[in-house]
Protein backbone atom coordinates (compact mmCIF):
# COMPACT_ATOMS: atom_id res chain seq x y z
CA UNK A 1 0.00 0.00 0.00
CA UNK A 2 1.45 3.42 -0.50
CA UNK A 3 2.97 5.04 1.90
CA UNK A 4 2.15 8.74 0.73
CA UNK A 5 -0.30 10.12 2.99
CA UNK A 6 -3.62 10.14 1.17
CA UNK A 7 -4.14 13.67 -0.55
CA UNK A 8 -7.25 15.23 1.36
CA UNK A 9 -10.06 15.29 -1.44
CA UNK A 10 -10.37 18.98 -1.12
CA UNK A 11 -6.62 19.06 -2.32
CA UNK A 12 -7.07 16.71 -4.63
CA UNK A 13 -9.86 18.76 -6.03
CA UNK A 14 -7.96 22.09 -6.17
CA UNK A 15 -4.49 20.13 -7.78
CA UNK A 16 -7.00 18.72 -10.41
CA UNK A 17 -8.65 22.40 -11.26
CA UNK A 18 -5.05 24.20 -11.34
CA UNK A 19 -4.67 21.61 -14.06
CA UNK A 20 -7.97 22.19 -15.97
CA UNK A 21 -6.93 25.80 -15.83
CA UNK A 22 -3.39 25.42 -16.77
CA UNK A 23 -4.31 23.10 -19.26
CA UNK A 24 -7.12 25.24 -20.37
CA UNK A 25 -4.99 28.71 -20.67
CA UNK A 26 -2.18 26.71 -22.89
CA UNK A 27 -4.29 25.65 -25.36
CA UNK A 28 -6.92 28.94 -25.92
CA UNK A 29 -4.98 31.58 -24.40
CA UNK A 30 -0.80 30.52 -25.49
CA UNK A 31 -0.05 30.21 -21.31
CA UNK A 32 3.41 28.77 -21.85
CA UNK A 33 3.82 25.39 -21.06
CA UNK A 34 6.46 25.02 -18.12
CA UNK A 35 8.87 23.59 -20.48
CA UNK A 36 8.34 26.78 -23.30
CA UNK A 37 8.87 29.09 -20.00
CA UNK A 38 11.81 27.85 -19.30
CA UNK A 39 13.48 28.79 -21.84
CA UNK A 40 11.86 32.35 -22.94
CA UNK A 41 12.38 35.36 -21.13
CA UNK A 42 10.99 35.49 -17.68
CA UNK A 43 8.53 38.40 -18.72
CA UNK A 44 5.93 36.16 -20.20
CA UNK A 45 2.01 36.75 -18.05
CA UNK A 46 1.48 34.46 -15.47
CA UNK A 47 -1.17 32.07 -15.01
CA UNK A 48 -3.11 35.08 -13.61
CA UNK A 49 -2.93 37.40 -16.32
CA UNK A 50 -3.97 34.83 -19.00
CA UNK A 51 -7.10 33.61 -16.43
CA UNK A 52 -8.03 37.75 -16.53
CA UNK A 53 -7.52 37.67 -20.31
CA UNK A 54 -10.01 34.27 -20.46
CA UNK A 55 -12.26 35.98 -17.53
CA UNK A 56 -12.79 39.34 -20.00
CA UNK A 57 -13.26 37.19 -23.15
CA UNK A 58 -16.40 35.15 -21.31
CA UNK A 59 -17.91 38.41 -19.42
CA UNK A 60 -17.20 36.89 -16.26
CA UNK A 61 -16.11 38.99 -13.38
CA UNK A 62 -12.25 39.34 -13.33
CA UNK A 63 -10.68 37.74 -9.88
CA UNK A 64 -7.65 36.07 -12.05
CA UNK A 65 -8.78 33.48 -9.74
CA UNK A 66 -10.16 30.50 -10.81
CA UNK A 67 -13.83 30.59 -8.99
CA UNK A 68 -16.86 28.86 -9.27
CA UNK A 69 -18.50 30.74 -12.57
CA UNK A 70 -14.81 30.11 -14.52
CA UNK A 71 -14.29 26.47 -14.10
CA UNK A 72 -17.87 26.11 -14.77
CA UNK A 73 -16.97 27.95 -18.29
CA UNK A 74 -13.57 25.94 -18.38
CA UNK A 75 -15.95 22.19 -18.55
CA UNK A 76 -18.14 23.37 -21.14
CA UNK A 77 -17.57 21.25 -24.21
CA UNK A 78 -16.29 24.05 -27.03
CA UNK A 79 -14.52 24.33 -30.38
CA UNK A 80 -10.85 23.80 -30.03
CA UNK A 81 -9.47 26.78 -31.84
CA UNK A 82 -7.80 29.17 -29.56
CA UNK A 83 -9.79 32.10 -28.18
CA UNK A 84 -7.44 34.78 -29.10
CA UNK A 85 -4.03 34.72 -31.70
CA UNK A 86 -4.04 31.93 -34.97
CA UNK B 1 -17.27 39.05 -34.01
CA UNK B 2 -13.43 38.76 -33.89
CA UNK B 3 -11.53 37.97 -37.76
CA UNK B 4 -8.40 36.01 -37.74
CA UNK B 5 -5.37 37.51 -36.66
CA UNK B 6 -3.79 38.85 -39.72
CA UNK B 7 -6.93 38.89 -41.71
CA UNK B 8 -6.67 35.50 -43.63
CA UNK B 9 -9.11 35.22 -46.17
CA UNK B 10 -10.00 33.52 -49.42
CA UNK B 11 -8.95 35.25 -52.86
CA UNK B 12 -11.48 33.12 -54.45
CA UNK B 13 -15.35 33.65 -54.07
CA UNK B 14 -15.69 29.77 -55.40
CA UNK B 15 -14.47 27.37 -53.08
CA UNK B 16 -14.48 23.59 -52.70
CA UNK B 17 -14.99 20.83 -50.13
CA UNK B 18 -14.39 17.34 -49.92
CA UNK B 19 -16.18 15.03 -47.10
CA UNK B 20 -12.86 12.27 -46.37
CA UNK B 21 -14.31 10.23 -44.41
CA UNK B 22 -17.21 9.83 -42.43
CA UNK B 23 -18.58 9.29 -39.09
CA UNK B 24 -19.81 6.31 -37.80
CA UNK B 25 -22.61 8.07 -35.16
CA UNK B 26 -24.46 9.29 -37.74
CA UNK B 27 -25.83 7.56 -41.78
CA UNK B 28 -24.11 9.19 -44.06
CA UNK B 29 -27.46 10.87 -45.48
CA UNK B 30 -27.41 12.92 -42.37
CA UNK B 31 -23.64 13.46 -42.71
CA UNK B 32 -23.77 15.25 -45.98
CA UNK B 33 -27.19 16.82 -45.22
CA UNK B 34 -26.02 18.64 -42.08
CA UNK B 35 -22.43 19.74 -43.85
CA UNK B 36 -24.30 21.02 -46.85
CA UNK B 37 -26.78 22.99 -44.51
CA UNK B 38 -23.74 24.14 -43.10
CA UNK B 39 -22.49 26.04 -46.37
CA UNK B 40 -25.47 27.19 -46.31
CA UNK B 41 -25.69 29.25 -43.70
CA UNK B 42 -22.80 30.86 -44.67
CA UNK B 43 -23.03 30.86 -48.65
CA UNK B 44 -26.65 33.06 -47.88
CA UNK B 45 -25.29 35.81 -46.42
CA UNK B 46 -21.99 36.24 -48.63
CA UNK B 47 -20.55 36.09 -51.95
CA UNK B 48 -18.95 32.76 -51.72
CA UNK B 49 -20.04 29.66 -53.50
CA UNK B 50 -19.00 25.97 -52.32
CA UNK B 51 -19.21 22.94 -54.41
CA UNK B 52 -18.75 19.62 -52.90
CA UNK B 53 -15.42 17.27 -54.75
CA UNK B 54 -15.57 13.37 -54.49
CA UNK B 55 -11.72 13.45 -54.47
CA UNK B 56 -8.56 14.89 -54.87
CA UNK B 57 -7.45 18.06 -52.50
CA UNK B 58 -10.47 20.51 -51.89
CA UNK B 59 -10.02 23.93 -50.24
CA UNK B 60 -12.18 22.23 -47.77
CA UNK B 61 -11.10 19.02 -46.55
CA UNK B 62 -13.66 17.73 -43.77
CA UNK B 63 -12.19 14.48 -42.09
CA UNK B 64 -13.39 12.98 -38.58
CA UNK B 65 -10.11 11.82 -36.17
CA UNK B 66 -9.34 10.50 -33.35
CA UNK B 67 -6.57 11.34 -30.89
CA UNK B 68 -3.06 12.90 -32.14
CA UNK B 69 -3.82 12.62 -35.90
CA UNK B 70 -0.14 14.54 -37.11
CA UNK B 71 -1.47 18.25 -37.35
CA UNK B 72 0.37 19.15 -34.00
CA UNK B 73 -3.27 19.37 -32.27
CA UNK B 74 -4.19 16.25 -30.68
CA UNK B 75 -7.92 15.60 -29.96
CA UNK B 76 -8.84 14.94 -26.15
CA UNK B 77 -11.15 12.13 -25.97
CA UNK B 78 -15.14 12.69 -25.21
CA UNK B 79 -15.66 16.54 -24.63
CA UNK B 80 -13.62 18.62 -23.94
CA UNK B 81 -12.44 20.29 -27.19
CA UNK B 82 -15.19 18.72 -29.83
CA UNK B 83 -13.53 19.77 -33.03
CA UNK B 84 -10.76 22.46 -34.51
CA UNK B 85 -10.40 23.78 -38.18
CA UNK B 86 -7.41 26.11 -39.88
CA UNK B 87 -7.99 29.75 -41.30
CA UNK B 88 -8.05 30.00 -44.67
CA UNK B 89 -4.76 29.24 -46.68
CA UNK B 90 -3.06 26.42 -49.32
CA UNK B 91 -2.79 22.86 -47.72
CA UNK B 92 -4.17 21.88 -44.55
CA UNK B 93 -5.84 25.76 -43.98
CA UNK B 94 -9.28 25.76 -44.18
CA UNK B 95 -9.23 22.11 -43.07
CA UNK B 96 -12.00 20.87 -40.08
CA UNK B 97 -10.78 18.02 -38.35
CA UNK B 98 -14.24 16.56 -36.12
CA UNK B 99 -13.09 14.31 -32.59
CA UNK B 100 -14.40 11.23 -33.36
CA UNK B 101 -14.86 10.24 -29.57
CA UNK B 102 -17.97 12.61 -29.59
CA UNK B 103 -21.35 11.15 -30.35
CA UNK B 104 -22.21 12.86 -33.36
CA UNK B 105 -26.03 13.62 -34.06
CA UNK B 106 -28.55 15.47 -35.96
CA UNK B 107 -30.49 15.88 -33.33
CA UNK B 108 -30.41 17.50 -29.30
CA UNK B 109 -28.12 14.37 -27.87
CA UNK B 110 -24.63 14.50 -28.27
CA UNK B 111 -23.46 17.09 -30.22
CA UNK B 112 -24.93 18.15 -33.12
CA UNK B 113 -23.51 17.99 -36.32
CA UNK B 114 -24.68 20.44 -37.89
CA UNK B 115 -24.24 23.47 -35.76
CA UNK B 116 -20.41 22.36 -35.27
CA UNK B 117 -19.90 22.41 -38.65
CA UNK B 118 -21.27 25.78 -39.34
CA UNK B 119 -19.37 26.75 -36.40
CA UNK B 120 -15.93 25.75 -38.23
CA UNK B 121 -16.77 27.19 -41.37
CA UNK B 122 -16.44 30.40 -39.58
CA UNK B 123 -13.13 29.65 -38.79
CA UNK B 124 -11.64 28.18 -42.67
CA UNK B 125 -13.23 31.72 -43.85
CA UNK B 126 -11.10 33.62 -42.08
CA UNK B 127 -13.44 34.04 -38.48
CA UNK B 128 -11.86 33.71 -34.48
CA UNK B 129 -14.26 33.55 -31.55
CA UNK B 130 -16.53 36.12 -30.95
CA UNK B 131 -17.31 37.51 -27.43
CA UNK B 132 -21.12 37.51 -28.13
CA UNK B 133 -22.55 34.47 -26.00
CA UNK B 134 -25.71 34.76 -28.90
CA UNK B 135 -23.07 34.09 -31.74
CA UNK B 136 -22.65 30.85 -33.86
CA UNK B 137 -18.66 31.79 -33.36
CA UNK B 138 -19.34 32.09 -29.55
CA UNK B 139 -16.52 29.31 -28.46
CA UNK B 140 -19.11 27.10 -26.60
CA UNK B 141 -21.25 24.25 -27.79
CA UNK B 142 -24.86 24.91 -27.42
CA UNK B 143 -27.90 23.23 -28.80
CA UNK B 144 -30.43 25.37 -31.03
CA UNK B 145 -32.93 23.01 -32.93
CA UNK B 146 -31.30 23.24 -36.74
CA UNK B 147 -34.68 24.11 -38.00
CA UNK B 148 -34.95 27.29 -35.99
CA UNK B 149 -31.48 28.11 -36.64
CA UNK B 150 -31.13 31.43 -38.01
CA UNK B 151 -27.18 33.11 -38.16
CA UNK B 152 -26.71 35.64 -35.59
CA UNK B 153 -26.08 39.32 -36.64
CA UNK B 154 -22.97 39.47 -35.01
CA UNK B 155 -21.89 36.60 -37.13
CA UNK B 156 -23.14 38.23 -40.66
CA UNK B 157 -21.36 41.21 -39.41
CA UNK B 158 -18.19 39.38 -39.38
CA UNK B 159 -18.51 37.38 -42.59
CA UNK B 160 -19.57 40.16 -44.35
CA UNK B 161 -16.90 42.75 -43.14
CA UNK B 162 -14.29 39.84 -44.89
CA UNK B 163 -16.16 39.04 -48.20
CA UNK B 164 -18.58 42.09 -48.30
CA UNK B 165 -22.59 41.32 -49.14
CA UNK B 166 -24.36 38.60 -50.57
CA UNK B 167 -26.01 39.49 -54.71
CA UNK B 168 -29.01 38.83 -52.36
CA UNK B 169 -31.63 42.37 -53.00
CA UNK B 170 -32.93 41.72 -49.63
CA UNK B 171 -29.80 42.12 -46.86
CA UNK B 172 -30.73 38.82 -44.35
CA UNK B 173 -30.63 39.81 -41.25
CA UNK B 174 -30.26 37.80 -37.76
CA UNK B 175 -31.09 37.61 -34.29
CA UNK B 176 -29.20 39.71 -31.76
CA UNK B 177 -28.19 38.87 -28.06
CA UNK B 178 -30.28 40.44 -25.58
CA UNK B 179 -28.41 42.98 -23.51
CA UNK B 180 -29.19 42.50 -19.89
CA UNK B 181 -29.39 46.52 -18.76
CA UNK B 182 -30.91 47.54 -22.48
CA UNK B 183 -32.72 50.12 -20.89
CA UNK B 184 -35.13 49.14 -24.07
CA UNK B 185 -35.60 45.58 -22.85
CA UNK B 186 -38.17 43.78 -22.87
CA UNK B 187 -39.85 40.01 -22.05
CA UNK B 188 -41.92 37.11 -23.92
CA UNK B 189 -42.87 35.89 -20.62
CA UNK B 190 -41.94 36.03 -16.98
CA UNK B 191 -42.39 33.03 -14.38
CA UNK B 192 -41.00 32.21 -10.95
CA UNK B 193 -39.37 28.46 -10.12
CA UNK B 194 -38.87 27.31 -6.77
CA UNK B 195 -38.27 30.51 -5.58
CA UNK B 196 -35.93 32.25 -8.48
CA UNK B 197 -37.18 34.35 -10.85
CA UNK B 198 -37.31 32.91 -15.27
CA UNK B 199 -37.07 36.01 -17.51
CA UNK B 200 -37.70 34.50 -21.02
CA UNK B 201 -36.76 36.51 -24.69
CA UNK B 202 -36.53 34.77 -27.55
CA UNK B 203 -33.92 32.11 -27.14
CA UNK B 204 -32.28 32.95 -24.26
CA UNK B 205 -34.06 33.24 -20.17
CA UNK B 206 -32.45 35.31 -17.26
CA UNK B 207 -31.87 33.40 -13.96
CA UNK B 208 -32.68 35.36 -11.56
CA UNK B 209 -32.90 34.47 -7.11
CA UNK B 210 -34.73 37.76 -5.53
CA UNK B 211 -32.06 38.12 -2.75
CA UNK B 212 -28.67 37.83 -5.34
CA UNK B 213 -27.70 40.70 -7.27
CA UNK B 214 -26.17 38.50 -10.37
CA UNK B 215 -28.25 38.06 -12.73
CA UNK B 216 -27.62 34.77 -15.48
CA UNK B 217 -27.99 34.98 -18.93
CA UNK B 218 -28.62 31.35 -20.68
CA UNK B 219 -30.01 29.72 -23.67
CA UNK B 220 -33.25 27.75 -23.01
CA UNK B 221 -32.61 24.99 -24.46
CA UNK B 222 -29.01 25.01 -22.48
CA UNK B 223 -31.78 23.48 -19.89
CA UNK B 224 -34.31 22.27 -22.01
CA UNK B 225 -33.09 21.13 -25.33
CA UNK B 226 -36.84 19.73 -26.27
CA UNK B 227 -38.58 23.38 -25.41
CA UNK B 228 -38.97 25.78 -28.77
CA UNK B 229 -37.55 29.55 -28.23
CA UNK B 230 -40.01 32.62 -27.97
CA UNK B 231 -42.28 31.70 -25.05
CA UNK B 232 -45.25 33.69 -25.30
CA UNK B 233 -46.31 33.11 -21.19
CA UNK B 234 -45.32 30.99 -18.07
CA UNK B 235 -46.30 30.23 -14.72
CA UNK B 236 -45.48 28.22 -11.54
CA UNK B 237 -47.92 25.88 -9.86
CA UNK B 238 -46.37 26.08 -6.69
CA UNK B 239 -48.30 23.46 -5.20
CA UNK B 240 -47.42 21.15 -7.74
CA UNK B 241 -43.95 22.33 -8.48
CA UNK B 242 -44.73 22.46 -12.22
CA UNK B 243 -43.96 25.63 -14.60
CA UNK B 244 -46.40 26.15 -17.50
CA UNK B 245 -44.94 27.24 -20.53
CA UNK B 246 -47.27 28.52 -23.30
CA UNK B 247 -46.11 28.91 -27.18
CA UNK B 248 -48.92 29.47 -29.44
CA UNK B 249 -51.83 27.03 -29.10
CA UNK B 250 -49.43 24.34 -27.31
CA UNK B 251 -48.09 24.31 -23.71
CA UNK B 252 -44.77 22.47 -22.00
CA UNK B 253 -44.98 21.05 -18.15
CA UNK B 254 -41.75 21.30 -16.08
CA UNK B 255 -40.83 20.19 -12.78
CA UNK B 256 -37.80 21.60 -12.14
CA UNK B 257 -35.42 20.48 -14.90
CA UNK B 258 -37.46 17.94 -16.53
CA UNK B 259 -40.34 18.31 -18.72
CA UNK B 260 -43.21 16.15 -17.26
CA UNK B 261 -44.54 15.28 -20.94
CA UNK B 262 -42.37 14.32 -23.67
CA UNK B 263 -45.03 16.06 -26.09
CA UNK B 264 -47.10 19.82 -25.59
CA UNK B 265 -50.27 19.51 -24.99
CA UNK B 266 -53.00 21.83 -26.13
CA UNK B 267 -54.24 24.85 -24.38
CA UNK B 268 -57.68 23.85 -25.11
CA UNK B 269 -57.39 21.11 -22.99
CA UNK B 270 -57.52 23.35 -20.40
CA UNK B 271 -61.24 25.01 -21.67
CA UNK B 272 -59.83 27.78 -24.33
CA UNK B 273 -62.42 28.41 -26.98
CA UNK B 274 -61.00 27.73 -30.27
CA UNK B 275 -60.71 31.07 -31.35
CA UNK B 276 -58.28 31.55 -28.80
CA UNK B 277 -54.18 30.93 -30.62
CA UNK B 278 -52.15 32.12 -28.40
CA UNK B 279 -51.78 33.55 -24.79
CA UNK B 280 -49.99 36.75 -23.86
CA UNK B 281 -49.42 36.29 -20.24
CA UNK B 282 -50.44 33.94 -17.09
CA UNK B 283 -49.96 34.21 -13.40
CA UNK B 284 -50.94 31.72 -11.03
CA UNK B 285 -52.82 33.25 -7.31
CA UNK B 286 -50.93 30.80 -4.66
CA UNK B 287 -53.76 32.04 -2.34
CA UNK B 288 -56.85 31.54 -4.24
CA UNK B 289 -55.06 28.58 -5.92
CA UNK B 290 -56.77 30.17 -9.31
CA UNK B 291 -54.73 31.01 -12.52
CA UNK B 292 -55.34 33.77 -14.82
CA UNK B 293 -54.41 33.96 -18.19
CA UNK B 294 -54.81 37.22 -20.31
CA UNK B 295 -55.39 37.22 -23.72
CA UNK B 296 -55.86 40.45 -25.57
CA UNK B 297 -57.87 42.66 -23.61
CA UNK B 298 -59.46 40.22 -22.02
CA UNK B 299 -58.63 37.43 -19.15
CA UNK B 300 -59.87 33.84 -18.26
CA UNK B 301 -59.96 32.52 -14.47
CA UNK B 302 -58.69 28.65 -14.22
CA UNK B 303 -59.11 26.60 -10.51
CA UNK B 304 -56.15 24.43 -10.37
CA UNK B 305 -57.63 22.16 -8.13
CA UNK B 306 -60.85 21.32 -10.00
CA UNK B 307 -58.55 21.53 -13.11
CA UNK B 308 -60.76 23.77 -15.03
CA UNK B 309 -62.07 27.34 -16.10
CA UNK B 310 -64.34 29.47 -14.04
CA UNK B 311 -67.82 30.27 -15.39
CA UNK B 312 -68.81 33.67 -16.63
CA UNK B 313 -64.96 34.05 -18.06
CA UNK B 314 -63.47 35.95 -20.48
CA UNK B 315 -63.99 39.36 -18.91
CA UNK B 316 -62.17 42.60 -19.66
CA UNK B 317 -59.13 42.92 -17.91
CA UNK B 318 -59.57 46.56 -17.25
CA UNK B 319 -62.35 45.97 -14.84
CA UNK B 320 -60.55 43.75 -12.38
CA UNK B 321 -56.69 45.03 -13.21
CA UNK B 322 -57.50 48.94 -13.23
CA UNK B 323 -54.36 50.52 -14.92
CA UNK B 324 -53.28 47.67 -16.57
CA UNK B 325 -54.20 47.95 -20.62
CA UNK B 326 -54.39 45.25 -23.30
CA UNK B 327 -51.56 43.26 -24.84
CA UNK B 328 -49.86 42.25 -21.52
CA UNK B 329 -46.38 40.73 -22.41
CA UNK B 330 -45.94 39.00 -19.10
CA UNK B 331 -47.23 38.53 -15.45
CA UNK B 332 -46.19 36.98 -12.26
CA UNK B 333 -46.93 36.90 -8.79
CA UNK B 334 -44.66 38.21 -6.00
CA UNK B 335 -45.91 38.25 -2.29
CA UNK B 336 -48.51 40.28 -2.24
CA UNK B 337 -48.23 42.21 -5.63
CA UNK B 338 -49.00 41.29 -8.86
CA UNK B 339 -46.32 42.33 -11.58
CA UNK B 340 -47.63 42.96 -15.02
CA UNK B 341 -44.90 43.83 -18.39
CA UNK B 342 -45.66 45.63 -21.02
CA UNK B 343 -43.27 46.74 -23.13
CA UNK B 344 -40.32 49.01 -21.53
CA UNK B 345 -42.34 49.37 -18.42
CA UNK B 346 -43.33 46.80 -15.25
CA UNK B 347 -46.26 47.78 -13.15
CA UNK B 348 -46.51 46.36 -9.71
CA UNK B 349 -50.36 45.89 -8.75
CA UNK B 350 -51.86 45.23 -4.97
CA UNK B 351 -55.15 42.87 -5.65
CA UNK B 352 -55.73 44.21 -2.30
CA UNK B 353 -56.47 47.72 -3.03
CA UNK B 354 -57.49 47.05 -6.74
CA UNK B 355 -54.60 49.69 -8.23
CA UNK B 356 -50.99 49.98 -9.47
CA UNK B 357 -48.90 51.35 -7.29
CA UNK B 358 -45.90 51.83 -8.70
CA UNK B 359 -44.49 51.69 -12.67
CA UNK B 360 -40.75 50.43 -13.21
CA UNK B 361 -38.70 49.61 -15.89
CA UNK B 362 -39.20 46.09 -17.04
CA UNK B 363 -35.19 45.06 -16.46
CA UNK B 364 -35.56 46.76 -12.90
CA UNK B 365 -34.59 43.23 -10.99
CA UNK B 366 -31.67 42.87 -12.83
CA UNK B 367 -30.48 45.72 -10.15
CA UNK B 368 -28.85 47.94 -13.42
Amino acid sequence: SSSAFPVAPETEDEDKNIQLVKTYLQNFYKLETDKQSRFKSKNIKPLTEKLKEMQVFFGLKVTGKPDVDTLEVMKKPRCGVPDIGQ
Amino acid sequence: YVLTDGNPKWERKNLTYRIVNYTPDMNSADVDKAIQKAFKVWSDVSPLIFKIIYDGNADIMISFETGDHRDNSPFDGPDGFLVHAFQPRNGIGGDVHFDEAEYWTKGSNGYNLFLVVAHELGHSLGLSHSTDPGALMYPTYSYTEPNEFRLPQDDINGIQTVYGHSGNPIQPTGPTTPVTCDHKLTFDAVATMRGELLFFKDRYFWRKHPQMTEVQLNFISLFWPNLPSGIQAAYENTERDQIFLFKENKYWVLSGYDLVYNHPKSIYDLGFPKNVKRINAAFNDENSGKTYFFVGGKYWRYDENRQSMDQGYPKKIIDEFRGISKNIDAAFQYGRYIYFFIGTRQFQFDPNVKRVVSVMKSNSWFNC
